[in-house]
């Protein structure tokens, strides 16, 4: 997954992502393709939730799937998140479940819970940052106004030196794949330094959710497990979200 | 241009937007869900449109977990031991994934998995 929140020159924020998923469950040799990957294509659904005939919250879901990967609560906040590989990870939240010890949040109902019932860019940021979690997991939350951006890195317990926007110091954009950013990605896959190399040639003064989707098409920052890209636009409340192909030669990750 | 070694990176694509050719397989489909329903009724109408999609995922899972584990110990472990999870899992979730399995045909068994599947798939 790469997802990013840039902020323009008029100090309005574009939240997109790529959703990748599907990685090393059945590859499809006739078709060059992951077989998880696309069978969830045709699961894709964009949902309103409304609540007395008002929306409360926006997403882009796999059907049948009720947590949240990609949502925007419009004009107040948006958040996608990542997955986060460590060895401290579900397998062990879930075994503590099972065994009665239930004081943990799954990941994807935390984000529902988060978009269905948070009411500001900095409340969605105290719950992502404080929960504790099953599974360690990436959260990139953008505000509504100038500056409010952050990756919210997350072990099962603890929030992880938070990275924000800082306008003034030239970070007008933050970025996440699945590494953590203050360590290199992992060289078999870094779709990091192609992203920050399209997102700095297309410069601040460019950015927009078109160019913005450029970046996500651009390889392999595109590639055979982006499922979907989604664009969002907080200020005008709306998401967009399309479905994927990565033609060969193209990276399986 | 593009890298023909991997990773096959490209240059900065350009003038992609708005999404058409080779790497755009279709816009996403919108639908509204009612938050006032109750919970096992909310997906009702999704899951209609979209049963024999999710029917299909489940039995490429199945087929994985089959290839992982000829024996179906994998399987039958899905299908007997998750729905016993189900009401340890907070309300509305459970409610509404009782709701995709009974409107999909899916055992609840494999939806739920469907649903924990980013914890599980930590393994």
């Amino acid at each position: 997954c790469t997802s990013l929140v840039a902020e323009d020159p008029h100090g309005n924020l574009i939240h997109a992502r790529n959703m990748d998923f599907g990685l090393f469950m059945g590859w499809d040799m006739k078709n060059h393709s992951w077989v998880i990957t696309e069978k969830l294509k045709p699961l894709l659904v964009n949902v309103d939730f409304r609540r007395n005939n008002n929306t409360v919250f926006k997403s882009t879901n796999f059907a049948g799937y009720v947590g949240m990967l990609t949502g925007i609560q419009p004009h107040v906040f948006t958040l996608t998140m990542n997955e986060r590989f460590s060895l401290d990870g579900g397998y062990i939240g879930i075994l503590e479940w099972i065994l009665g010890k239930r004081d943990g949040m799954w990941m994807s109902f935390l984000t529902r819970s988060v978009l269905e019932n948070a009411t500001s860019y900095a409340e969605a940021k105290k719950l992502l940052s404080d929960t504790k979690l099953l599974a360690p997991a990436y959260f990139i939350l953008g505000g509504n106004r100038s500056g409010e951006a952050c990756i919210i890195t997350r072990s099962r317990t603890h929030n992880l030196n938070p990275l924000e926007l800082a306008v003034k110091q030239g970070r007008w954009y933050v970025l996440e794949t699945n590494y953590d950013h203050w360590k290199e990605p992992l060289f078999l896959d870094n779709r990091r330094t192609p992203a920050m190399k399209c997102m700095n040639q297309t410069t601040q003064a460019n950015i927009s959710i078109k160019t913005v989707y450029d970046v996500l098409s651009t390889k392999p920052v595109l590639n055979k497990l982006t499922a979907y890209t989604t664009l969002m636009e907080v200020s005008k409340g709306t998401l967009e979200s399309y479905i994927r192909d990565c033609p060969s030669p193209c990276m399986p990750w | 241009s593009l890298q023909y070694v991997p990773p096959y990176t490209e240059d900065c694509r350009t003038g992609m937007y708005p999404p058409s050719g080779p790497t755009f397989k279709g816009a996403v489909p919108w639908y509204t869900i009612n938050l006032e329903l109750p919970p096992n009724k909310r997906w009702t109408q999704i899951i209609a449109d979209k049963k024999d999609a999710m029917i299909s995922l489940a039995q490429a899972v199945r087929d994985l977990a089959d290839a992982f584990v000829p024996s179906g110990r994998l399987e039958e472990l899905v299908d007997k031991a998750l729905p016993l999870m189900i009401d340890t899992l907070p309300y509305p979730f459970n409610e509404e994934i009782k709701g995709i399995a009974t409107a999909s045909g899916v055992p609840l068994g494999e939806t739920l998995l469907l649903n924990i599947f980013y914890e599980v798939f930590t393994v």
